[in-house]
């Protein structure tokens, strides 16, 4: 699975994921990636693409619960990654990245290892796998 | 306002030993696409434009699970699916089951911007790719020779491959058909690797 996600200098976020699903899959098997609010979400305050085993992912529909939480608990993006991570995928493993509409860029995963970089306006960059 | 921001991933779950030039690999990619992203965003190109094109270039190169270098199925074909949203107005649009569409993400922009639709699958996702004229190759452009190989031990072993999830003592005579005690949608994890 890929994804990316943006906000631009408008403070207009989007996000998009794409991927060819589980090795030895059931044809027909349709995973969290197409499934808007499961791996893919985009909103007002911030923008979420997820990776992993798509059936937690789904279970927990994990990327609109970053907004959920940035929404309905006030937190800031790192915290809201954090917590969904924590707390919403049960025996689940997967990961994610977000931004936010203020400029902030996120990441988190509960499994060994996410290919993930990052940037922001501000200079900061970082290409990484491991914790 | 905060500037602008970028992430971008490959996937989760890496196999634990995997090898230094591999890794060397994606990180050259994540940085080049990373690059591409800034280069528009520098450009005012907006967060929805800069998202699909990002996208589209995983999608075309075979390192990572999308598009070129999917995952196999259990027949040894492709079938890919993806999303889009814009959260200005929370417009979105996906698609699944694709097999011949040369970057999955486009058409799910398509189905965004030219359908009344969210959501297109299979067959109907594959007739909108030949009304809207995206590129459209044979489903082999889309299959590797590693992940034949892959699709082959996970078919012989008949359980779980490259999946560091296992206990090592398993590991070795997971050709047995040793069941790893990790279910997925009630199924055991054995059938699967990881994305």
């Amino acid at each position: 699975t890929v994804g990316c996600v943006v906000v631009d200098s408008q403070g207009r976020c989007a996000a998009a994921t794409s991927t060819g699903g589980l090795l030895n899959k059931r044809a027909g098997r349709i995973g969290d990636s197409p499934l808007i609010g499961a791996g893919t979400y985009a909103c007002e305050l911030c923008a979420v693409s997820c990776t992993g085993e798509g059936e937690a992912i789904i279970r927990s529909t994990l990327a609109r619960e970053v907004g959920a939480v940035m929404e309905y608990k006030g937190l800031g993006l790192q915290d809201a990654v954090n917590f969904v991570i924590k707390e919403r995928l049960d025996e689940g493993k997967a990961g994610l990245i977000a931004v936010s509409k203020t400029g902030e860029v996120a990441y988190g995963f509960n499994c060994v290892g996410m290919f993930r970089g990052c940037a922001t306006q501000n200079g900061f960059m970082e290409v990484g796998i491991w914790d | 306002m905060g500037g602008w921001a970028i992430a971008v991933h490959g996937g989760a779950g890496v196999d634990p030993n995997l090898p230094t030039d591999r890794q060397e690999q994606a990180k050259q990619l994540l940085t080049r696409v990373l690059n591409l992203g800034i280069a528009a965003l520098c450009s005012s190109v907006s967060a929805v434009d800069v998202v699909e094109l990002v996208v589209r270039e995983l999608e075309s190169d075979p390192l990572f699970n999308s598009g070129r270098g999917s995952a196999l199925t259990e027949n040894g074909t492709v079938e890919m699916e993806a999303s889009i949203m814009d959260g200005v107005g929370r417009r979105c649009g996906a698609v699944s089951g694709l097999t011949t569409v040369k970057n999955p993400v486009s058409l799910a922009r398509l189905v965004m911007d030219k359908s009344p639709h969210s959501y297109l699958a299979f067959s109907g996702a594959q007739k909108f790719a030949k009304e809207m004229g995206v590129e459209m190759v044979e489903n082999e452009y889309f299959v590797t020779q590693d992940n034949v190989e892959m699709l082959k031990i996970a078919k012989e072993a008949d359980s779980i491959v490259f999946d560091y999830r296992i206990p090592r003592a398993g590991y070795e005579t997971c050709g047995t058909g040793v069941q790893s005690p990790i279910q997925m949608n009630g199924l055991p994890i054995s059938i699967y690797a990881p994305e």
